[in-house]
């Protein structure tokens, strides 16, 4: 679970949010989204905000940092990303 | 397809489904590998602007711009950022960062079910004819999920999540990924959203038969499609020194090998490894294979590369055996050389005969393509089978579709057996997988909803499935090649999809996104975990009974607890609406086993009119002294003289 140097290594998470909980003083959700990923780690990304499929988004973490996502608010999961295979 | 059409009744009953604007109007979404825009299945002769309302776009990328859409292919996105944050960025001297199709899989899975009609298509001369999807008046759009190191579930979520945006109308996915929860299955959690938005999500139930508890996008708001085969085949006769001839299948096109018999050398007596039977890449010695045919057993790697094997190592033909894992289960391939397939059976005697006698010969000798075969169809042993892992309640797969040997379009990108060093290019391939199935209901489920715009996705998949036909004219069940017996609904669910019965089913067994959340109820789901899958801050009421038993599905599954004692009575409430108008219509029981006594109450519902709903109860009474086996099965049908609304039932002691 780690790279060479020691760090962590980072997986893809899929991070479900509760959409009613977002605070007033946020104008948009993605911004949300944005302040609790920033909340855990100053240097993950969004991969995808999802509005449609579910309410969340997509990022890459190590698993402290998706552990510690898990606790924050409005968060409903986090869970790590599935391979799936054609038929 | 060719031959599917006229299989499924489509081509003698064309006047039953709309061709007008109604037809042009739905949209079918396929989540795949892309698409191969020039194929002559998405030429747009004769459609109109697109729908009103729709939303999609041809994204620009590798090799695909937006003139690659037209009328027809009306969508064309591609989503590999969680991909490429997995795997590294995609390696564009292999494969296109774009919608554009370097496998085939999803120009042929798109073209199945909706590719518009093309005269004269075949693969290298096989399965020749016309072909057409199942809604070739329907629009496609393709969202490329699927690279070459496989489909992410964060690149699944985000096309599901645009396709729904898009204005998608029916969402096609022949992919799956093993047994998760449904909070943790983005497909599912994807499909529930879609569902929510009148949207039909038909998934393949994967390729994983025949062993039991196999399936997978099993969530009960997905449509799950099993495969069967079709009455179309590709026969090669193998012919050997003893004088006996066996049947196998073969799209081999090519030089025919000499008009004789020719030296024949198992595969395992051709290597110094110990898996040397399998023709693995590497594993046959030259020597002992030059200008001879080589028998291989199937299994580990692709069928068609262990041809090239042969190919390399100075062989000329090969002789493909099953094992017991696929028993007689005959999937045809465009061979690089001349060989065919043979199934478990002939394969144990051919072995026999190349392993006892001294100076073993053989040749093979194809006979193109056979249409009219019997019993057809068949469950594919490859099919998927249940139990439902996840839910054992609800029984899957829903249904069975044409998956075996179907001709559809293919990528200009690669050849029809994938390898990289076969140089063919062909407008059409043959393939084989519940892939294949799964895109043929979708197609009809496009059908279904452009003859009839209201109608909720349970409701085109009740009629789907309640039309569904489970044994062939002489009444006889429809049969599992994997067993040569009966297959059961385990196997094939409802039973084949019959098209042109299911635009007229009388009843439907309607759904909507509510009751699917009293379901997760049922399920003793959390708030979160409800949340995660619908989205809503739904609270299950603590005073209400959720049973998962009384989920209107249009099929049966009793899961019986043989830890209990007593007499015990399992019951279950379904609601129909009738979508025929008025009518009466009476309860027929069919059961093969004594051990549950099946009691319908009301035994007759009768309609006055159109959208009129009426309810009722079955009650399966298992009584202490009855034995108990693994599974039966048995079949509740109503019927008002003109419709039958049938639905499989399924006993499991567990």
């Amino acid at each position: 679970a780690a790279t060479g140097d020691g760090r962590q290594r980072r997986a893809t998470y899929i991070v479900h949010m509760a959409r009613s909980q977002m605070p007033a003083s946020f104008d948009h959700h993605s911004h949300w989204y944005d302040s609790s990923l920033r909340s855990v780690s100053d240097s993950a990304e969004l991969l995808y905000t999802y509005d449609n499929a579910i309410h969340g988004f997509s990022t890459r973490l190590t698993p402290e940092e998706a552990e510690s996502l898990t606790g924050q608010p409005g968060v409903i999961s986090v869970l790590p990303e599935l391979r799936y295979e054609l038929h | 397809t060719t031959r599917t059409p006229l299989f499924l009744g489509l081509d003698h009953n064309a006047d039953l489904f709309p061709q007008s604007d109604s037809a042009t109007d739905v949209v079918v979404g396929v989540l795949d590998t892309g698409v191969w825009p020039e194929s002559k299945s998405f030429d747009d002769s004769g459609f109109g602007p697109v729908p009103s309302g729709w939303k999609g776009a041809c994204e620009t990328g590798t090799n695909f711009s937006a003139s690659s859409c037209n009328h027809k292919l009306i969508g064309a996105r591609f989503f590999a950022r969680g991909y490429e944050a997995t795997m590294g960025p995609i390696d564009e001297s292999k494969e296109s960062k774009s919608a554009r199709d370097d496998d085939g899989h999803g120009t042929h899975t798109s073209s199945t079910a909706a590719g518009s009609i093309v005269e004269g298509a075949s693969l290298l001369g096989y399965a020749a004819g016309t072909a057409r999807g199942m809604a070739p008046r329907a629009r496609v759009a393709v969202y490329k999920v699927c690279w070459l190191g496989g489909c992410f579930s964060s690149d699944i979520l985000a096309a599901i999540d645009r396709a729904i945006e898009d204005g998608v109308n029916v969402l096609s996915m022949s992919l799956g990924g093993g047994m998760s929860d449904y909070y943790r299955d983005s497909v599912a959690i994807g499909a529930f959203a879609a569902m929510e938005k009148g949207i039909l999500v038909s998934c393949s139930a994967g390729n994983a038969g025949p062993s039991s508890f196999s399936l997978s996008n099993v969530a009960p708001w997905i449509t799950t499609v099993g495969a069967g085969t079709l009455d179309r085949d590709f026969p090669a006769q193998v012919t050997f020194g003893n004088g006996k001839n066996y049947s196998g299948v073969s799209l081999f096109k090519g030089d025919a090998l000499p008009a004789k018999l020719l030296p024949f050398v198992y595969a395992g007596n051709a290597s110094n490894a110990t898996n040397g039977n399998l023709c693995m890449t590497g594993t046959l010695i030259p020597e002992r294979v030059k200008g001879k045919i080589v028998m291989c057993d199937r299994g580990v790697n692709a069928r068609v590369q262990k041809g090239q094997v042969v190919k390399d190592a100075g062989g000329i033909g090969m002789i493909l055996a099953n094992t017991a894992a696929n028993g007689e289960e005959l999937v045809a391939d465009a061979h690089l050389l001349p060989a065919t397939a043979v199934g478990e059976k002939s394969g144990d005697e051919i072995r026999e005969y190349v392993l006892t006698n001294p100076n073993p010969t053989a040749t093979i000798v194809f006979e193109g393509t056979v249409v009219g075969i019997q019993p057809s169809p068949v469950v594919a042993a490859f099919s998927s089978r249940g139990p439902n892992s996840i839910t054992p309640e609800i029984l899957k797969p829903d249904l069975i579709a044409p998956g075996v040997n179907i001709l559809a379009a293919w990528t200009g990108e690669a050849g029809p057996t994938g390898l990289a060093a076969d140089e063919r290019r062909v407008g059409f391939n043959i393939i084989s997988g519940t892939s294949m199935s799964c895109p043929h209901v979708s197609g009809l489920a496009a059908l279904l909803k452009a003859a009839h715009p209201d109608w909720s996705p349970a409701a085109i998949r009740s009629a789907l499935m309640t039309t569904a036909y489970s044994s062939y004219k002489d009444q006889k069940p429809i049969l599992d090649v994997a067993t040569g017996k009966s297959s059961t609904p385990f196997d094939h669910g409802a039973g084949h999809v019959s098209p042109v019965n299911a635009i007229n089913p009388g009843l439907v067994y309607d759904l909507s996104a509510e009751d699917y959340i009293g379901f997760l109820c049922a399920l003793k789901y959390t708030a979160s975990q409800i949340k995660s899958v619908a989205r809503s801050n739904f609270t299950c009421d603590p005073s209400k009974t959720y049973s998962v038993t009384d989920l209107n599905y249009p099929s049966f599954a009793v899961n019986i607890d043989t830890t209990r004692s007593g007499t015990r009575a399992y019951k279950y409430t379904r609601t129909v609406t009738s979508v025929g108008g008025a009518g009466t219509y009476r309860v027929k029981i069919s059961s093969e086993t004594t051990a549950v006594k099946i009691a319908v109450e009301p035994a007759v519902l009768s309609f006055k009119e159109v959208n009129e709903k009426q309810s009722y109860t079955v009650t399966f009474t298992v009584s202490s002294s009855s034995a108990p086996t693994s599974n039966s099965f048995g079949r509740i049908e109503w019927s008002d003289g003109k419709h039958v609304v049938g639905s499989p039932v399924a006993f499991s002691w567990t």
